[in-house]
């Protein structure tokens, strides 16, 4: 299904003979208002509406091209076939093609996870506050026992928030995983026991709940870079509101900047955001989606696939 | 040929950057524009700083909603419901709130209608204890309707001025957790017909268009008083808001700009307006 920015875009190509400049200009602003409407930042929505162009209208080129060759031989009849999708349907397509290729990686499916090559794996999670760590945490910790068959070890890093590490202890009681705690401890230096901690007892992945933080908190931003130089995460996934509108990009450049993520993961996809941030993220830190949280309960985590974001993105 | 006045081209992009980046909204700032346009001069147009001045007063408008002021002493004990979607600010929010009432002479209480979520009573609880506030909470997963309800008898019994009842999160699109929200309002309402007096409906600055949607079905079933908008201290300028307060006439009341327990602010628009576009 489409928005209706994209629809707009469909019909104000119908009838047309072929895609030219002209009448691409005005698809591409009903295009625009879609992403804008969904939240994709405007810097972001600029890029792609360039690319989008460049690809439409050389394409055409070809086309017209093609439509040229003798009709009489085998080749030539299937050329023909390939002109015979209409300019709109053509021009949507490109819009789907340059999304998803924008999403995806170069395989297609989901990203491998980074495997220490000795010792435990650590994953960290980061993000701006009540973004949905703490509830990523969990479903991470039970996602690697369950598929991956590792034995986890959840770290309650976040000593500010009210209840915060509570919170990760009843998680992990409902989850049967161990929840390392150390409390009057530095963030860093939890982080730090806890992956030794990890190291002894055979811990296979270490997944560091950390604070929400502002990634203009300078003192905040800096104990996650001295977390990082302890533990040296081999994951730094940055979780995402799906709902979070053009300060996705303020946020999701200055958080990879200070200390490097490997990935991000949008969460509150239950809900009807049009999740545009993703493309924004995408974009601005060149990761990719890793993780999609789709509800509260512990299981609503999926590893992300290209084609679904997209096309919930276009409406 | 009489041709429609314009804003220059140029200025018009940037106007576009800093309206649109501020999650303003295509729909919102189309109408501010269009507003520019009709009323300025042809020459006026080109003038930067007459354009600015249209943009402020007009956003300043969109934010003026005709609602009396708060007044936490029109009835005893006055009930508060605080509702959202998840992680928006809402128990941060009370706890901030009890501890300025109670700065200001009044007794409050806090409900701890969040029954559902990881340790969310037990937060509510440390915000109670900062304030010098009790905390009303029930048993684990059960029913939030029946701590609300006895936090309002409480309150009614001790002779305490303010209830405040925190919900949990959840989104506008569950069907079944906003029933469960009007089924909180129809018993708060048998504790007292005239409550809630205020149904506050806390909005997260970073979000984007999704806020509208939010606000509009919380509105919907619930028949929210006020807005307010949290986390202002980060790089969010929360612009959706001026389309919201506009098309649900809610008048936003207090703003968050931070996690202690001091960082909560009376809202005011043309604060508001100056920061958004500075
Ligand atoms: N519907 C829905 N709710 C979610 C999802 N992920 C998290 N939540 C909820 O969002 C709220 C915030 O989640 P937390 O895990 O506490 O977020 P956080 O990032 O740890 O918050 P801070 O530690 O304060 O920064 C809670 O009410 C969660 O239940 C999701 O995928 N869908
Ligand atoms: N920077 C900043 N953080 C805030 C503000 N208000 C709340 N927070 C933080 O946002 C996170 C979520 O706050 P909560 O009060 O748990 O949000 P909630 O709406 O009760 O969340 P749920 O009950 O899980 O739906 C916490 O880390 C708070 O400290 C604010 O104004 N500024
Ligand atoms: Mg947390
Ligand atoms: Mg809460």
């Amino acid at each position: 299904t489409l928005s209706k920015g994209f629809r707009a875009a469909r019909e104000r190509l119908t009838g047309v003979a072929e895609l030219s400049e002209e009448n691409i200009e005005s698809a591409l602003r009903d295009v625009r208002m879609a992403l804008l409407e969904a939240d994709v930042a405007l810097p972001v929505v600029r890029q792609f509406l360039q690319r989008v162009k460049e690809k439409a209208v050389g394409q055409s080129v070809q086309l017209r091209a093609k439509a040229e060759l003798p009709t009489g031989d085998k080749l030539g009849e299937k050329a023909l076939k390939s002109v015979e999708v209409t300019p709109e349907y053509h021009f949507i397509r490109i819009c789907q093609e340059e999304l998803t290729a924008l999403m995806g990686n170069a395989e297609g499916g989901p990203t491998e996870i980074n495997w220490a090559k000795k010792g435990p794996t650590v994953f960290m999670l980061v993000g701006l506050q009540g973004s949905g760590k703490t509830t990523t945490a969990g479903k991470l910790a039970r996602w690697l026992q369950k598929i991956h068959k590792r034995k986890p070890l959840l770290v309650a890093a976040d000593i500010y928030r009210p209840a915060a590490v509570q919170q990760l202890q009843v998680l992990g009681e409902k989850l049967g995983i161990t929840v390392f705690t150390a409390p009057g401890k530095s963030p860093p230096e939890i982080c730090d026991e806890a992956y030794r901690l990890a190291y002894t007892k055979g811990y296979e992945v270490v997944i560091l709940d950390t604070a929400g933080r502002l990634a203009i908190d300078e003192p905040l931003m800096a104990e996650l870079e001295q977390i990082r130089g302890r533990v040296k995460p081999q994951e730094t996934f940055l979780v995402v509101d799906a709902m979070i509108g053009q300060d996705a990009v303020n946020t999701a450049k200055s958080f990879h900047e200070r200390i490097g993520t490997t990935g991000f993961v949008l969460t509150k996809l239950d809900g009807d955001a049009r999740g545009g941030a993703a493309l924004s993220i995408r974009e601005v830190t060149g990761q990719p989606v890793r993780f999609l949280g789709m509800g509260e309960s512990l299981e609503k985590l999926e590893e992300f696939r290209p084609e679904g974001l997209a096309s919930r993105i276009l409406g | 040929l009489l041709r429609k006045k314009q804003i220059d081209a140029d200025l018009l992009n940037q106007l576009e950057e800093v309206l649109l980046t501020a999650d303003i909204g295509v729909k919102t700032a189309s109408r501010i524009f269009e507003q520019v346009r009709s009323s300025l001069s042809r020459q006026e147009l080109k003038d930067e700083a007459a354009v600015w001045s249209v943009i402020k007063a007009e956003s300043r408008k969109l934010l003026s909603v005709d609602a009396p002021p708060l007044d936490y002493a029109r009835q005893k004990p006055f009930v508060l419901l605080v509702v959202g979607v998840n992680g928006a600010g809402k128990t941060t929010t009370i706890g901030k709130l009890a501890a300025q009432l109670t700065g200001e002479g009044k007794k409050v209480i806090l409900a701890a209608g969040d029954t559902f979520r990881a340790a969310a009573v037990e937060q509510l609880e440390i915000w109670g204890q900062r304030a010098g506030v009790p905390v009303v909470k029930g048993k684990e997963g059960g029913d939030p309707s029946s701590v609300i309800f006895e936090a309002i008898k409480r309150a009614q019994k001790e002779g305490l001025d303010v209830v405040i009842a925190d919900t949990a999160g959840r989104l506008h699109v569950k069907a079944e957790l906003m029933e469960e929200l009007a089924k909180v309002r129809r018993v708060i309402k048998k504790a007292d017909p005239t409550a809630p007096h205020e149904t506050f409906l806390v909005l997260d600055s970073t979000n984007g268009q999704n806020a509208i949607a939010q606000a509009r079905t919380f509105k919907e079933m619930l028949e929210v008083t006020g807005i307010v908008l949290t986390k202002l201290d980060g790089t969010a300028k929360g612009g959706v808001i001026l389309g919201i307060a506009h098309e649900l006439a809610v008048p936003v009341r207090y703003i968050g700009i931070g996690e202690k327990i001091q960082d909560l602010r009376a809202f005011d628009a043309v604060d508001f307006v100056d920061v958004l576009y500075e």
